[in-house]
């Protein structure tokens, strides 16, 4: 059989400097279960997409990754998810984008393929169509993790020190350097 | 940001990314992974990716259906398409990140531009799982 999974948990400025054994020791236990959880849905013959959306899901779940549970502060000091499955057979895709209450993103985008004419929906009308399809809701507050947390502080500090300087050497303060476009935590 | 593709018993593939976007994001930003065709997308005839990393870039450069034009148009292997897309355009345009990804036959790619990515794959029982270069 050919059956195989694949799967990323984020991509940026991970080094072995930055690194403990014991943080990845963990990265790499939840890496394993979220394989072993998505391969055993294929050997028992279950389909790609629910394959797919159960590993996602594992990962959601785990505060160490930047999705669902453990995902980055927005400015507003709110975590906000985005998620999007596609089906290779049919092409069908579903997206959601701006959820805060929907605790497995992954399932609410593929509620949207499966369970509407749409591709996308985004924030209230999203969270409202996926209470409606039985989806778990949780409080915002269970997305939250202290380092997620400490991260916005650190870069909101940054922010500060940046627009002071601005200000500074040019007698006046300019929005756009508010916004940190190059800090990514994907 | 987390995906999987995926490659089931019925030669069906599919293609999931969930994200938490990025820090400090204002406006009602949006990212790539909902953007169907950037960030997530799979065709049985081609591969199913799933990207990661500065949103921006990868919306502009429409990496993950990027992958699949370039092995449906001009017959590029899953590997050489990926590359060609994450580590020489991405690269050239800015964006940094990777992609994982799988075609019909069960090849994987998972190229990366960045200091690291967490990924992983399991084939015949075998896992294996990495996080630096």
């Amino acid at each position: 059989s050919k059956i195989t999974l694949v799967i990323h948990g984020g991509a940026g400025t991970i080094t072995k400097a930055n690194m403990t054994p014991e943080k990845e020791k963990a990265y790499k236990e939840v890496l394993n279960q979220a394989l072993k959880t998505g391969y055993a849905i294929l050997e028992k013959g279950g389909t790609s997409l629910d394959a797919v959306e159960a590993t996602v899901r594992v990962m959601e779940d785990s505060p160490l990754f930047n999705a669902g549970k453990g995902a980055v502060f927005t400015n507003e000091g709110k975590n906000e998810l985005d998620a999007a499955i596609m089906d290779g057979k049919t092409g069908k895709a579903g997206a959601v984008a701006s959820l805060t209450t929907v605790k497995n993103p992954i399932s609410a985008a593929r509620a949207v393929m499966e369970k509407s004419e749409h591709v996308m929906l985004i924030g209230k009308g999203a969270e409202q169509f996926a209470k409606e399809k039985g989806l778990e809701i949780v409080d915002p507050s269970y997305f939250r993790t202290e380092t997620r947390y400490q991260q916005l502080q650190k870069l909101k500090e940054k922010e500060g020190d940046k627009t002071k300087l601005d200000h500074d050497s040019t007698g006046t303060s300019s929005n756009e350097n508010i916004f940190v476009e190059g800090e990514k935590f994907g | 940001t987390v995906g999987a593709v995926a490659l089931d018993a019925y030669g069906n593939l599919a293609a999931a990314t969930s994200t938490g976007g990025m820090t400090n994001k204002r406006y009602g930003r949006v990212g790539d992974v909902p953007i169907i065709g950037a960030g997530t997308y799979a065709d049985n005839n081609t591969c199913a990716v799933s990207a990661t990393g500065h949103g921006e870039y990868f919306i502009r450069s429409v990496v993950a259906h990027d992958i699949a034009a370039l092995m449906e148009y001009k017959g590029y292997s899953l590997k050489k398409a990926a590359d060609e897309v994450v580590m020489n355009k991405l690269v050239k345009r800015g964006g940094e990140g990777g992609v994982i990804a799988i075609d019909k036959n069960g090849n994987v790619a998972m190229p990366f531009n960045s200091a690291g990515m967490y990924r992983g794959y399991i084939k015949k029982g075998k896992a294996e799982v990495a996080i630096y270069k």
